[in-house]
């Protein structure tokens, strides 16, 4: 026999009213509103018989499984209660209110008048579960509300948590640094990151985790809810949780995979790991005789390279080939990529000629090599030099004839004027 | 040259012989004249030497394949014993003037170039601030050349024997540099239109009987420089009066080569 009220708004009265209720009555009232409204029901009228604990007449207000309250009477005793000014407000869209009188009245009474009305849920400022809470921000509209998240994180399904994209971390180099996101702030939730670490083959990889480390753990469980799993090779390790780093993993490949999960609840700090490769050693390299290599290491791995200088007046000689400079490489199998070449003296080779000059050697053994000296001159009386009178050159550290004057360029031999060989005969005063 | 000497082998080693072979005329023009090495590959010389020969007053040189220079020549018997040269290009002076020979100066391009030695050296051009004023009065120079040695002989002789009456043996003279105005009053108180411009200057004595003459013309009047001992191409033959060559009171004019030291360094490219 309930009656169903489903409207935002309402009015319930006793049978009757306002003329004295029937005994021996019973009515329901079921107010159902939608979801995120509660419901707000207060009495205009109320005047029911008054008995001990609303033993005889009585109105109950309740929810799906909770009593609000029971009330009989006109006014408010030790024992009873009457509604008075007082509005009863529902935990949720849902409120019942039962009207029963017995058998007998004492009086004439003219029992109630009650309105209601839907009220709408402030979930923001209601949802103190963490469970149920936004996970960064919260907005409240008329009958429900919504969830959204800070730049640079993505709502997750739930409407609730905020994560982040963190599938694709590709590292190349040689060493760095990588941390869960926001570290050391805490790390987003219902997220799944996969940091890759992938170098050429020959390197091995070594990851060292700091000892600052928090990832929500379980007593019992291990890493039921968040943890980081490493996939190196074929070798697998973790998970790992709580708050003691891993500490130092030598993976022993040039390939790595780290895996981090995290759930929708948690808020614990994260963590960070440095990695560094090293490759298979090479044996140690002699500079050579009038020669050096740089950079000087006491260890040299895959991918180090060394370059090979000559002194001054020295150029390397590589295949027949000189250069100013040969460059070598530790190979992932742990040899040199070549030989180191020798250091050969710098040869500037034979002087060129001069036209209408001649060339001297000033060093013994006429040697044209670094630092060798040689002279040239002019075809005498009928040629002079230009722009000096002499012209000495030596061979430099680059394998060229140089003069202090002239660098490079050759001087030149020019006529001598207005010199006969044969002088003319004096002059025969008249 | 009138009244001049045999030179010796290797006394003027700059000294040139251009023979000219003009084949545009009928019959063929031939003449020739001197000139001075400067270096490797020029030669200076007087404009008119290598002016073509047309009769009017176009002022164009002579095409350079009629010109064959030589050098190291002493005897023009055995001109095959000296160094010859073909022409690789002729410059001469812009502003030549066939009227009165203002400007009478050129340059010839050898196209090959020619090896220093004992009779084959270049003279030098003004330098010297002293030089580059131009020789003074009474400086004593000296001219060579192959050209008429006997005044009493006319041009139509001259062709007629075939220029057998000029020099075979370089002839050469010590001339005096004579005062330019007096040179220039001296033919301007003449008949006919003479001009002795700035660019030339006259030497030569009064009394006459040494002299420069026909076929010396481009050759090199030198003197010596007295800090440097060295011989300076201050003038060029260029021209001289109606009288005979030596006469009383007629002095050869010549360029004034100072006046040319930046044309020919322009136009030679060099210093």
């Amino acid at each position: 026999d309930a009656v169903e009220l489903t409207d935002m708004f309402g009015e319930i009265q006793s049978p009757n009213f306002p003329d004295s209720y029937p005994s021996d009555s019973e009515m329901t009232w079921n107010i159902s509103v939608p979801d995120g409204f509660k419901i707000k029901l207060y009495f205009m009228h109320f005047d029911l018989e008054s008995s001990y604990l609303c033993e005889y007449d009585y109105v109950k207000i309740e929810t799906e499984d909770q009593e609000l309250a029971t009330f009989c009477g006109r006014e408010t005793t030790d024992t009873e209660q009457a509604p008075g000014q007082q509005a009863i407000l529902s935990p949720g869209p849902y409120m019942g209110l039962t009207f029963r009188s017995d058998f007998s009245n004492e009086e004439r009474f003219t029992g109630f008048d009650a309105h209601y009305t839907a009220v709408d849920v402030d979930e923001c400022l209601e949802k103190s579960d963490e469970e149920l809470a936004c996970d960064h921000y919260c907005h409240n509209y008329i009958g429900g509300y919504y969830c959204s998240c800070r730049f640079g994180y993505i709502l997750h399904s739930d409407n609730r948590t905020c994560k982040v994209e963190c599938s694709d971390n590709l590292y190349t180099q040689r060493s760095g640094v990588i941390t869960s996101a926001d570290f050391p702030s805490p790390y987003p939730k219902s997220s799944d990151c996969l940091y890759r670490i992938e170098l050429e083959e020959g390197f091995f990889i070594t990851l060292n985790f700091e000892d600052s480390f928090d990832v929500e753990d379980h007593p019992k469980v291990t890493c039921p809810y968040d943890h980081i799993k490493i996939k190196a090779g074929q070798k697998e390790f973790g998970p790992f949780c709580g708050e003691k780093s891993p500490g130092r993993i030598e993976t022993q490949t040039n390939s790595v995979q780290i895996r981090f999960h995290s759930d929708n609840s948690g808020e614990n700090r994260g963590w960070k790991l440095s990695y560094t490769a090293i490759g298979n050693p090479c044996p140690l390299v002699q500079p050579p005789i009038n020669g050096k290599i740089e950079p000087s290491q006491a260890k040299y791995t895959f991918k180090d390279q060394v370059v090979v200088s000559c002194n001054t007046g020295y150029k390397v000689l590589k295949d027949n080939a000189e250069s100013d400079s040969f460059q070598i490489e530790c190979l992932k199998d742990g040899t040199w990529s070549n030989k180191i070449p020798v250091c050969k003296i710098a040869d500037c080779k034979a002087p060129p000629e001069l036209e209408h000059g001649f060339v001297t050697f000033s060093t013994r053994n006429n040697l044209t090599t670094y630092q060798a000296a040689i002279q040239y001159h002019c075809q005498h009386p009928y040629y002079h030099m230009a722009p000096n009178s002499t012209a000495t050159y030596t061979c430099d550290a680059l394998g060229q004839w140089r003069s202090e004057e002239l660098g490079t360029k050759l001087p030149s031999c020019r006529p001598v004027c207005g010199r006969p060989a044969r002088p003319l005969p004096g002059i025969i005063k008249r | 040259i009138i009244g001049g000497r045999n030179a010796e082998p290797g006394f003027f080693p700059w000294q040139a012989l251009i023979v000219v072979e003009d084949m545009s005329r009928v019959p063929n023009d031939k003449w020739f004249g001197s000139g001075a090495l400067l270096s490797e590959s020029w030669v200076l010389t007087a404009a008119h030497v290598l002016r073509s020969q047309r009769r009017d007053k176009t002022v164009i040189p002579v095409s350079k394949e009629h010109v064959t220079v030589y050098l190291a020549l002493h005897d023009v018997r055995n001109k095959m014993e000296a160094v010859n040269r073909t022409v690789e290009r002729i410059i001469l002076h812009e502003e030549f003037d066939i009227q009165n020979y203002n400007h009478d100066i050129a340059l010839v391009k050898l196209k090959e170039k020619v090896t220093m030695g004992k009779y084959v050296m270049p003279v030098c051009l003004p330098q010297f601030e002293h030089e580059l004023e131009g020789p003074h009065p009474n400086t004593l120079g000296l001219v060579a050349g192959w050209g008429i040695s006997n005044p009493n002989i006319t041009m139509d002789e001259i062709i007629s024997s075939g220029m057998r009456t000029l020099s075979d043996i370089l002839q050469y003279v010590k001339l005096p540099v004579v005062l330019h105005a007096e040179c220039k009053t001296s033919y301007e108180s003449r008949s006919g239109n003479y001009s002795v411009t700035e660019n030339m200057f006259c030497a030569g004595y009064y009394e006459g009987g040494k002299d420069t003459c026909l076929g010396d013309s481009g050759g090199a009047f030198v003197i010596q420089d007295p800090g440097t001992r060295r011989w300076v191409a201050q003038g060029l033959v260029s021209w001289g009066g109606p009288e005979e060559c030596g006469s009383k009171q007629v002095y050869g004019v010549y360029t004034k080569v100072s006046n040319y030291v930046d044309w020919v360094e322009q136009k030679t490219g060099s210093s």
